[in-house]
Parts: C-alpha cells; sequence; structure tokens
C-alpha cells in the first residue's frame, strides 16, 4: 500500500456537493462511491442524482425493522445500493437535479448512466479499507459526526468519541501518512473524507479524521461498489 | 475505555473562565450572521439564536481542548442546537450491524 494516496487527484471525485437542510447524506454517499467507481470502469467522472434516491429509494434493511431508506429523514448507503441493484442504475445530476426536499419519484429508466453490478461490506481493517480504496475507488462510510459541528481544518483526533453512534453518511477517498500533531509529537496518519455540507464547511468541504483506532466509527460500515454499464 | 487510545491519553484541564470566551460573543454572532448570510425574523430569534451562537462557542473550546489536532471555531452550523444539527444535517439510519445479506469483500493483499 502507498503512504498517501488521493483519488481526487486522479481524477475521480466530483466537487462537494450541498446537502442542505436535509437529512440525505446517505445519497451523497452513495453517489460518492458509484461516480468514483464509475471513473474506474469508464475513466468518465459524471457527477450523479442524489434526488433520484431522495424521491425514488424506499429500500428497506430485512434484518431491522424501521431501517428503511425514506429521503431527507435518512437512510443507508446498503440498502441504496441494493435499489440501484433492483432499479437498473442513477441518472445524472443534470438529469434529476438535486432539490433537498422530498418529492414524487420522477426516475426515467432510459436515462440511466451508470448502474451497480456488485456491492459489499469491506472487514474492520483499516489495512483492508485502505487496500480497498485503492483497487476499488472512493468508499462510503458511516461515522459518529459529534466533532463535525465545530470542525473548521486540520487532522480530528478526539481523545473520545463513541464507535458505535454512526448518523452521518460521508465518502472515503484518500489517506495520508502523517500530519504532525504537536501535542503528542509524533505523525498522525489520517483519511480524508469528502462531506457534502458545501465548500463552505471543513478544509474545502472535506474532513481529516486520524487513522489507527476506529476513532468515530470511521471503521465500522465500510461499503464498496462495483459499476456495471455507462450509456 | 472502549474509546480511549491508552498511547495518546492525555489529562488536560478543560473548563476555564468561560467570560473571557463570550466577552467577543456579540462581535463573533455579527461576523458570523455575515459571513454565513444569516437573518432570523423576529427580535426573539434572533435572542435566541445568540444564546444557542454562545453556547457554541463554548462548545467549540471544549472540542478544541479534547481535539487539539484539529481547529474548532465557528462555522456555518453554529447557530444550531445539537439536537437540530442532527436533525438537519446527519441522517444515517442508526445501524451498526453489517447486514447479513450484503457480500464481504474479499481480503486483499497489502504487502508490497
Amino acid at each position: 500500500l502507498p503512504e498517501d494516496f488521493d483519488w481526487r487527484e486522479k481524477g475521480a471525485v466530483t466537487p462537494v456537493k450541498d446537502q442542505g437542510s436535509c437529512g440525505s447524506c446517505w445519497a451523497f454517499s452513495t453517489t460518492g462511491a458509484l461516480e468514483g467507481a464509475h471513473y474506474l470502469a469508464t475513466g468518465k467522472l459524471v457527477s450523479l442524482s442524489e434526488q433520484q434516491l431522495v424521491d425514488c429509494d424506499h429500500v428497506c434493511d430485512p434484518e431491522q425493522a424501521g431501517s428503511c431508506d425514506s429521503g431527507c429523514n435518512g437512510g443507508l448507503m446498503n440498502n441504496a445500493f441494493e435499489y440501484l441493484l433492483q432499479s437498473g442504475g442513477v441518472v445524472q445530476e443534470k438529469d434529476y437535479a438535486y432539490t433537498g426536499r422530498d418529492g414524487s419519484c420522477k426516475f426515467d429508466k432510459s436515462k440511466v448512466v451508470a448502474s451497480v453490478s456488485n456491492f459489499s461490506v469491506v472487514s474492520l481493517d483499516e489495512e483492508q479499507i485502505a487496500a480497498n480504496l485503492v483497487k476499488n475507488g472512493p468508499l462510503a462510510v458511516g461515522i459518529n459526526a459529534a466533532w463535525m459541528q465545530t470542525y473548521m481544518s486540520g487532522v480530528s483526533c478526539p481523545y473520545v468519541c463513541a464507535k458505535s453512534r454512526l448518523d452521518h453518511g460521508v465518502l472515503l477517498v484518500g489517506f495520508g501518512k502523517g500530519a504532525y500533531a504537536p501535542i503528542r509529537l509524533k505523525e498522525k496518519p489520517y483519511w480524508i473524507v469528502k462531506n457534502s455540507w458545501g465548500q463552505n464547511w471543513g478544509e474545502q468541504g472535506y474532513y481529516k479524521i486520524c487513522r489507527g483506532r476506529n476513532v468515530c466509527g470511521v471503521d465500522s460500515m465500510v461499503s464498496t461498489v462495483a459499476a456495471a454499464q455507462s450509456n | 475505555t472502549d474509546d480511549t487510545n491508552t498511547d495518546d491519553f492525555i489529562i488536560r484541564q478543560v473548563v476555564d473562565n468561560e467570560e473571557d470566551h463570550l466577552l467577543n460573543a456579540e462581535h463573533h454572532f455579527t461576523s458570523f450572521k455575515s459571513k454565513f448570510s444569516k437573518s432570523y425574523s423576529t427580535k426573539e430569534e434572533h435572542d435566541y439564536r445568540f444564546g444557542v451562537f454562545k453556547s457554541n462557542l463554548i462548545k467549540a473550546k471544549l472540542h478544541q481542548k479534547l481535539d487539539p489536532t484539529a481547529e474548532h471555531g465557528i462555522t456555518k452550523f453554529s447557530d444550531l442546537t445539537a439536537s437540530e444539527f442532527r436533525r438537519q444535517f446527519l441522517g444515517l439510519k442508526k445501524r451498526l450491524r453489517l447486514p447479513a445479506h450484503a457480500q464481504k469483500a474479499p481480503i486483499l493483499p497489502t504487502t508490497n
């Protein structure tokens, strides 16, 4: 594995988006992962529609009652990948623009531009997460966002952050070998996370969180996806 | 202990004179409203948001002490309570167990 890796430098990541006041982070995490996989499969970077997922994806987790994708009221990336398998794929952002509000489904299957051939969950092992990131493209991950409301820049490495309270869906796009942490007198390796709160949050819309001990549960729910087709 | 890395464990005082920090709260709030184009429809709403903002200044300072390798401070969410922030900007359904029907990714080589 390389010590530093960043899919942004390789052209696999679309510009930072803004979900607005809508709990649709799960949709942005899902499209981000598929945008990367589609880029790896076709060499073309295409911005995909989150609104299609918000309006049309109501897939439920068969194991847990109430865990259904429900637009601005929340969802799960794995459910969304399942929806994309069932529906045939997703259209471009420009063909189904984001509104930040729940609406009726206006999915036009003839405009599908990217589809899922397979998705998998990655084990809770940072080396495996890094390997899957490098091999398969950006990864959809869940995270505890407790420290993100006040985050501005740098590598977030809080002393305490519950690993089991995952409440936000984001996209892992790379990692770095270390940013110097003066108070801890050592280099801290970190993950590079694409968020969906616009470019005026964090480091131009990105978040850095330290690697090594599943901080804020960032290693707990990781999904990788493979793209199938393109038009 | 689940969330504590003993290698990194350090004890620091995390509470100090809140009054110092809030001294410029009004100035910070004015800058915040300007930077993020915030406006409030009534004086009551404005005053309430200012109260929330002051609480979040204290929260940011606490976060800074407990997360010293990052920079914490005023963000576009500084006029929101924690529950408003969760309700409006998060949205991952509570779930930690991996779904049984999902395939597990094959183990990849990580050397060389």
